[in-house]
């Protein structure tokens, strides 16, 4: 464990938190993607099967149950709980999941580390999080008002990227034999994916205004 | 439960 994997995962963990925040204080889902928010909790359902068999560290197991349990509980805050569901917005939330989910699942059957039943859910569940943000951008861009809390969670996935990336060139550099083809391309390519709302983000930041994208 | 190296990361 380095400080830029624990940097990474510690900002993972605070933009899951500042989700729960707004929904669990502000009673509030505006502006958020259910799409990417079921596409999350399919990530981690597929990543984390090894759990109950395989031990690495109880900081492994203990961060594995809190992603689990919180992307399935803020599906069902959004889907189900009477006064955030409310502000849920489906028709503005149109992306489709299959088109994300059917071409991961097939790259994973052709591109994995093992033809395992385990190992191509591990390889899915991977290309499944490079993409799954892109519901939520398409959201982002189609929101008027964004607001600080909805940029805030954005801004922490895509840090949480860009320190995982750090963490596997101090890891290449420090370690033998680490390389790992399959998280570096599809981690580079997620992180790419915010390097437009990174460019706003800044601006809105550096201008002292309110976030906007551009449609 | 076995120890692994294969996938650390989260």
């Amino acid at each position: 464990m380095n400080i830029f994997r624990l940097a990474g995962d510690m900002t993972h963990l605070a933009s899951v938190l500042v989700l729960l925040l707004k929904i669990h204080t502000i009673k509030s889902c505006a502006g958020i993607s259910l799409k990417t928010q079921e596409l999350y909790a399919l990530v981690f359902a597929t990543r984390y099967l090894d759990i109950f068999t395989d031990f690495i560290s109880l900081y492994n197991t203990t961060m594995k149950l809190i992603f689990l349990g919180s992307s399935f509980s803020i599906v069902w805050y959004i889907r189900n709980h009477k006064i955030v569901s409310r502000s849920y917005d489906k028709s503005q939330d149109t992306f489709r999941h299959y088109f994300l989910i059917i071409p991961c699942l097939l790259l994973a059957l052709l591109v994995n580390e093992k033809f395992t039943f385990k190992e191509v859910m591990w390889a899915f569940s991977i290309y499944l999080e490079a993409v799954a943000i892109l519901p939520q951008l398409v959201l982002l861009q189609r929101t008027r008002n964004i607001d600080n809390l909805t940029g805030q969670y954005v801004f922490l996935l895509g840090a949480y990227r860009a320190l995982y990336i750090l963490n596997w060139i101090y890891r290449y550099f420090t370690e033998t034999h680490y390389v790992h083809w399959i998280t570096w391309v599809s981690g580079l390519v997620q992180t790419l994916l915010y390097a437009d709302f990174f460019y706003y983000y800044f601006e809105s930041w550096k201008n002292n205004k309110k976030l906007q994208l551009p449609a | 439960l076995k120890v692994v190296d294969g996938h650390d990361e989260l």
